[in-house]
């Protein structure tokens, strides 16, 4: 379902080139339970945003569902991220002075499927999954940085994505907490919804079925988990 | 050199009354690492932002090197905060637009002490020592998370503070990475420099000398830490 071959991605600075990407294939098949970890730096979270169609390649192809992205659409580019991909992103990006309820209600005014016929339900029942029913009412700066962070969660979650993307959902939760939301994504994953999960904690990516890591921009390993 | 007799801390919206704290005593002396932890929610950064003079309790005392802070004048709460602590923030709460040079070189400006005849000079060592020497002239936005969570602690150590207070200071960080940022802390503490570290970890927290655990705004255990 995804497939990036030798994609690159590159920042111009003055005469500087910075390579965050040099060349990364990754397949990841429909269903799959994958975990990318790797040194801070190394380039996950701009190869997690090349996969979300929130960032173009510098080069090399990105294939959603057998499907060059390079040939999207704006309008193909906001469907994907709209309706196919949840992102849970690294810094969150709530909306402030905004509820958590109406932060995590937000994607599905956006949704044109008609599926959802009571967007605050679906929105608190959301929010409830990752233990947030009594912080609804909050917006994010009456919250502690774990709470923010799932509330993030539970709007990438809340339109029933086919794809989730998790750029280190557990970096401000505690372990039990960390647990609670890791079994929330084993959940969705064994009803056939595919997670890619960037974490730096070996505990964390043992939850997977599948592990690769990331140095300076490539991937140097991938292999399965057993024994989990 | 820290010592809280039962504070609170309480948050009204509306008629419900959020405690975030309920009534902490914690005694810190000079010199001392210590790590707190908990659940998500438990009251953490609200102890550290007391503790920090970001935020007053609601009832209870805080003194400061013996002082009550409750008598302490809007100049005195930020003489505190500009140099005698340090304050890693949770979300890192850097300048946009501004490079991590820039960003980290600012406290500098406020310091009246005149004890820094090259802020640039201090600015620089300050990045090269949580290994961003080469990422100085990036703006916050290109920088990756581990990164700015990185700036946000050589902008807290640029001004020599004797206490540091540190938020989840490696919760975006790889474990290599937070080996080398949490030796820094631990040099500093071995010249006599007090460190207060929040971490949901228990590898972090063990490189502290004591621990001690929050839930539901109580302090519920506090412990020396042997064998490190
Ligand atoms: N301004 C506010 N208004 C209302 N409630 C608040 C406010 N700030 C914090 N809270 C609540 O106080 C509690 C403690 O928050 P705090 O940020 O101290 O938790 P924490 O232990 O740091 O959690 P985390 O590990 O998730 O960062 C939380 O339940 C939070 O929802
Ligand atoms: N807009 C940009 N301009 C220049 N360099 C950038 C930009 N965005 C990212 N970078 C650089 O690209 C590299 C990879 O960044 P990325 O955010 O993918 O790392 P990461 O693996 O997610 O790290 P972390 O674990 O710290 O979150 C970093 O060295 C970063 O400094
Ligand atoms: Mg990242
Ligand atoms: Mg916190």
């Amino acid at each position: 379902v995804i497939e990036t071959r030798k994609v690159t991605k590159h920042y111009l600075m003055g005469d500087l080139c910075v390579k965050a990407l040099r060349g990364v294939d990754l397949t990841v098949n429909r269903g799959e339970f994958v975990a990318i970890m790797g040194a801070s730096g190394s380039g996950k979270s701009t190869l997690l945003n090349v996969i979300g169609c929130l960032d173009r390649p510098t080069s090399g192809q990105y294939l959603l569902d057998g499907v060059d992205t390079s040939g999207f659409s704006r309008d193909q580019y906001a469907e994907v991220r709209n309706q196919r991909i949840g992102f849970v992103f690294q810094t969150f990006n709530l909306l402030p002075r905004t509820t958590a309820l109406d932060n995590v209600e937000l994607p599905l005014f956006y949704d044109r499927t008609g599926k959802f016929n009571d967007p605050r339900a679906a929105a608190v029942e959301s929010l409830e999954r990752v233990g947030l029913g009594d912080r609804m009412h909050h917006d994010p700066s009456e919250l502690s940085g774990g709470q923010r962070q799932r509330v993030a969660m539970a709007r990438a979650l809340v339109n029933n994505p086919s794809i989730i993307l998790a750029d280190e959902p557990t970096g401000n939760l505690d372990s039990r907490t960390s647990v609670d939301v890791l079994s929330v994504f084993q959940e969705l994953n064994e009803q056939g919804i595919t997670v890619l999960l960037v974490t730096h904690e070996t505990d964390i990516a043992q939850y997977a079925k599948r592990i690769v890591v990331m140095r300076d921009g490539l991937i140097v390993s991938d292999r399965q988990v057993w024994d989990r």
